[in-house]
């Protein structure tokens, strides 16, 4: 384990924790995609199936449990107890272009034909378009909340310091894990454009990040 | 070959 590790763990903890409360205490899930958070449930689902035979540490083992806990709340916020604000007309990105292509590779390229390896890899690359959902369903309705931007710039930045924790691994134990590695770096790039927004547009302190 | 490595990462 390293700091920028823990930092991205952290910062992807906070992201979660964030919409979550947000969709809790404003008791609606208007302008979140229930899409990209259904597609985060999945990826959380089909990574973690070594919960319960690989026990690797109790931090590893509590905070894949955390994750899928919140993640699955977060779900069921949007779809069934918040559902009459969810917004499905805005959150009308067609998840099969992303999950057919995910699903392609994870077959094409893997470490192992195995149901686990291939299922893991299938959670690398699908968690790298997960958030695609979201992104667009900002671009449509042209305007996202700025609690919601601070989930999307955490989420950003838990991605950001994981490509560090690689760089510093490879230099300090020749770690290189190369599917991650070029799925964080693809990941982390689809941020970019909404970092240079956050940046401008709500650190100056606005209610709202309207595109241009 | 790529090869598989344990998941001590999550």
């Amino acid at each position: 384990m390293n700091v920028f590790r823990l930092a991205g763990d952290v910062s992807h903890l906070v992201a979660i924790i964030i919409l979550l409360l947000k969709i809790w205490r404003s008791r609606s899930c208007a302008g979140i995609s229930g899409k990209s958070q259904l597609l985060f449930a999945l990826v959380f689902t089909t990574r973690y199936l070594d919960l319960f035979t690989v026990y690797i540490s109790a931090y590893n083992t509590i905070m894949k449990v955390v994750f899928l806990a919140l993640s699955y709340a977060t779900v069921y916020l949007i779809y069934m107890r918040f559902r009459n604000t969810y917004d499905s007309e805005n959150d009308s990105f067609r998840v099969e272009f992303l999950l057919v292509p995910v699903i392609g590779l994870s077959f094409l390229e893997h470490y192992a034909f195995t149901p686990m390896e291939v299922l893991w890899t299938f959670s690398i690359f699908l968690e790298a378009v997960a958030i695609m959902p979201q992104l667009f369903m900002i671009t449509k309705t042209g305007e996202a909340e700025s609690i919601t931007t601070h989930y999307l710039f955490f989420l950003g930045l838990y991605r950001a310091l994981y490509i560090a924790n690689w760089v510093w691994r490879y230099h300090t134990e020749g770690f290189f894990d190369q599917i991650a590695v070029v799925s964080g770096v693809v990941q982390t790039i689809f941020y970019c454009d909404f970092f240079y927004l956050y940046v401008t547009k709500v650190v100056q302190g606005r209610s709202k990040m309207s595109l241009p | 070959r790529l090869h598989s490595k344990p998941k001590d990462e999550l």
